[in-house]
């Protein structure tokens, strides 16, 4: 029933959908009883077309909608920092992912309008269709990833500060999005040519995507004055180019068997995912309780039993 | 000196046939290379890096005595005997990988999402009998 979920068989290229009596020449893993394939996790795309028969299918059929140049420059990037060249995992320390999606907005309207105080308010109302995330991939951390192109001479040095509204769209009741999350910061950075900026959403998505949300609707506000705070902040255009509107990414724990999970294996002495999380204070700590000294748990504990 | 004396006065042809029995395989099973690149499966277009790939691959004989060189199970050695003294149609031990190593991968989702993925066992490092 998972399979349903999300990215499920819905998803799947058209042999699976074929008569019951084709499945068999088709694909060996077509030849599981119907009842354990519901049951069966939907296989990423590669261990897919390698289980497949028609590999040249892959390559013809399936049509791809291209990415984002930037996007793909920044997991590019990321495969540098987490693969070596011939692939091979490295042992980073901490970070528990397995997985990384970067989702781009399958729709946004983008508002903008100038406000004397708050200076330049970007808006945006986005749509993320979370239809590849798997029922076995778990969320570790989730960043809005805004990158900046701009024709600001790079010597220059900016200070943004932004406030950051995220409203979820509930797209059953039509009343006015609730705030769901909200926070301001500062940043001053170089700025340099395709500037990324990572916002931590993280504690806005986590009970969205617990409960197998397919799609998250958001409205996002991006407000930046550009100068410094201490001085009178000049209400100039802080990005001369295009704010882009912001990809999300998902920092993910794929549980299934075909995925690496590296810090489990018996070598590093970890059981589970849950003392791998509490020993490497991962990405994002989930339990709450980080580091509350030990003796103060034990007595809880001691007085529970 | 006991073999000697129990094998038959012989011609150094037949001498050499009785030790033939203790000689490795000249093809012992051991791990070979192989690279590919995701091109030349025309997969280059979905598959974003690695740009090369290098899953290996185990071939060879395996030898009579494989206990203590390959790490085998003592049912290899059986399978061997089963095979040599009882019924050939049974298959003699085979070389396969023992163990692997994982691979990432970055790739395009037909919806245009980019994926970054590590994948368990992809990549054979090391051999054995079975």
């Amino acid at each position: 029933p998972h399979a349903r979920g999300r990215g499920g068989l819905d998803e799947a290229p058209a042999s699976l959908e074929a008569p019951e009596g084709a499945a068999s020449e088709l694909n060996p893993v077509l030849q599981l009883p119907q009842g354990v394939r519901q049951g069966y996790a939907p296989l990423p795309p590669l261990l897919k077309v390698l289980s497949d028969r028609g590999p040249q299918r892959w390559d013809s059929e399936v049509p791809r909608l291209q990415p984002d140049s930037r996007a793909l420059r920044y997991m590019k990037r990321l495969y540098k920092m987490s693969a070596t060249k011939e692939g091979i995992p490295k042992a980073h320390k901490g970070n528990l992912y397995n997985t990384v999606r970067l989702l781009t907005p399958c729709l946004e309207c983008r508002h903008r309008h100038r406000d004397l105080v708050k200076g330049d308010v970007h808006s945006v109302d986005l749509l993320f269709n979370l239809d590849r995330v798997t029922a076995l991939e778990h969320l570790l951390k989730s960043v809005l990833l805004y990158s900046f192109d701009t024709s600001v001479p790079t010597s220059s040095s900016i200070t943004f500060i932004c406030h950051l509204s995220i409203k979820e769209h509930d797209s059953a009741s039509q009343v006015c999005p609730s705030i769901s999350h909200s926070l301001a910061f500062s940043l001053h950075f170089e700025v340099r040519k395709r500037k990324w900026v990572e916002i931590d959403v993280t504690s806005f998505l986590q009970p969205l995507i617990a409960t197998n949300r397919r799609n998250i609707h958001m409205a996002v506000n991006f407000t930046c004055l550009m100068g410094d705070p201490q001085r009178s902040t000049k209400l100039e255009d802080p990005v001369n180019g295009t704010l882009v509107p912001p990809s999300l990414l998902l920092y993910l724990n794929d549980t299934s068997e075909q995925a690496y999970h590296g810090w489990n294996s018996l070598k590093h002495g970890m059981k589970s995912p849950v003392q791998a999380r509490q020993r490497n204070s991962p990405l994002v700590d989930l339990t709450g309780d980080k580091g509350k000294g030990n003796s103060q748990g034990k007595r809880a504990s001691r007085q529970r039993r | 000196n006991e073999n000697l004396k129990a094998a038959p006065a012989s011609s150094p042809y037949n001498l050499s046939e009785y030790f033939k029995q203790f000689v490795f395989p000249q093809n012992e099973c051991e791990l070979h290379n192989f690279r590919l690149s995701f091109s030349q499966l025309k997969w280059d277009k979905w598959i974003i890096a690695p740009h090369r790939y290098s899953p290996q691959y185990c071939h060879g004989d395996c030898p009579r005595a494989v206990g203590h060189r390959y790490g085998s199970p003592v049912h290899t050695m059986v399978q061997n005997l089963i095979y040599e003294k009882l019924d050939p149609s049974v298959p003699k031990p085979s070389c396969v990988p023992a163990e692997y190593s994982p691979l990432s991968v970055l790739t395009i989702e037909p919806d245009g999402s980019i994926v970054y993925k590590e994948y368990e066992d992809m990549i054979a490092t090391k051999c054995t009998c079975r």
